[in-house]
């Protein structure tokens, strides 16, 4: 468990 | 033309405290629903969202809808100049550069307004969802403080795991590892020390507890904190701004390499 995903990874970009 | 009156200015002074050390600058938005922020830290895997609804307000005046761009660190500045028993008023004119506020004594004796500087911020408004989540635990927000501090000396990472027995909170690290369990407790004395746990289905994530006790900075907002878990998705700690609003902090869970 290493790299954490950015938000744009879950939310969209409106 | 924007005018927004908040008697209880403490209530800024701490949303403030809460967010500066996540975010650096961001776009306070005004329209006719409230005063709002979205902003995501600069490594863009932690998300905060305030909003405080105009009903919130005791004069709330927003002629056209509003994007005024902070250094949080400033408005900290700013705001630590007034009293907690201050109101506090921001004022704008349409297309000024600059935020105005002001700062009256409960009883009228002082004055004071302080005049701010605007900036220009570039930054990308994401939308958030609607989320079924897997489980939500209401707590005691000094509690999880507690829990997050204790087990930042220890590890770095925090599992959240929520089965039917409780809450787990765990960490291990060079020295040691460690484990807090937190049961559901509803036969309190008080309705804010209940722990509260809905569950679906049982979930299990893990995050960076150098986020998690940014968050816990909001904790004197609200005497509970909720937090909300899906697989697969950002955890979300939402604290209250008394009945006109909250902050919520989502932080995307650590992933398999």
């Amino acid at each position: 468990l290493k790299t954490q995903s950015r938000m744009e990874r879950f939310f969209r970009c409106s | 033309m924007l005018e927004l009156r908040l008697v209880q200015g403490s209530l800024l002074k701490k949303v403030l405290e809460a967010i500066k050390e996540l975010v650096t600058d961001a776009n306070f938005d005004c329209s006719a629903t409230g005063f709002s922020l979205q902003a995501m830290d600069s490594s863009h895997v932690a998300l905060v969202a305030l909003l405080l609804r105009s009903e919130g307000f005791e004069h709330y005046r927003c002629d056209r809808n509003l994007s005024m761009g902070m250094n949080l660190n400033n408005v900290s500045k700013m705001l630590r100049c007034a009293g907690n028993d201050d109101i506090i008023t921001l004022k704008a004119d349409d297309g000024s550069d600059t935020v105005t506020f002001m700062f009256e004594s409960p009883n009228q004796d002082k004055i004071a307004d302080f005049e701010m500087k605007l900036m220009d911020i570039d930054s990308e408004h994401l939308g958030i969802p609607e989320a079924e989540y897997h489980a939500i635990v209401k707590m005691p927000s000094a509690e999880f403080a507690r829990i997050c501090k204790d087990l930042s000396s220890i590890g770095d990472t925090v599992v959240i795991s929520v089965t039917k027995e409780g809450v787990k909170f765990s960490t291990r690290g060079d020295i040691g590892n460690a484990n807090i369990v937190c049961r559901q407790n509803t036969t309190v004395d008080k309705p804010e020390e209940a722990t509260i746990i809905e569950m679906q289905e049982p979930v299990s994530l893990t995050f960076a507890l150098r986020y998690m006790n940014s968050f816990t900075k909001a904790t004197p907002l609200s005497n509970t904190v909720t937090i909300s878990l899906s697989s697969e998705l950002p955890v979300v700690v939402e604290y209250k701004v008394a009945d006109m609003g909250y902050i919520r902090f989502y932080l995307a869970p650590k992933i398999e390499d």
